[in-house]
């Protein structure tokens, strides 16, 4: 059960960010967050390079699952 | 150590992010 919270909270954050509903988080839709959330801009592009594990620009809910993954463990899970 | 520091800023920044995003949800009506 654990594990499913823990689904249905990224799903909730990946959609805080994912505010058109696209199915992926843009840069652009990291930095509209800077205002919302008490992070300034570099840091949200930090997150959104750190989060974005293969560079290509776009972050899927499947990369954004794993950073918070990341985040509650503190290690990466493979 | 430069790569030490790296990694402990984007955990640190990453935990701060989430931290935000967890408090906007329960903080905000």
């Amino acid at each position: 059960t654990g594990q499913l919270t823990m689904l249905e909270k990224t799903h909730e954050f990946f959609q805080i960010c994912d505010v058109e509903d696209k199915g992926f988080i843009t840069r652009r839709d990291m930095q509209r967050l800077h205002g919302e959330l008490p992070l300034s801009a570099d840091e949200l592009e930090n997150v959104f390079d750190t989060l974005d594990a293969d560079g290509n620009g776009y972050l899927t809910l499947e990369e954004f699952t794993t950073g918070f993954s990341e985040f509650l463990f503190g290690r990466k899970i493979s | 150590d430069p790569n030490m520091k790296a990694g402990t800023t984007s955990e640190g920044v990453l935990a701060n992010f989430f931290n935000s995003l967890l408090s906007k949800k329960t903080g905000s009506p």
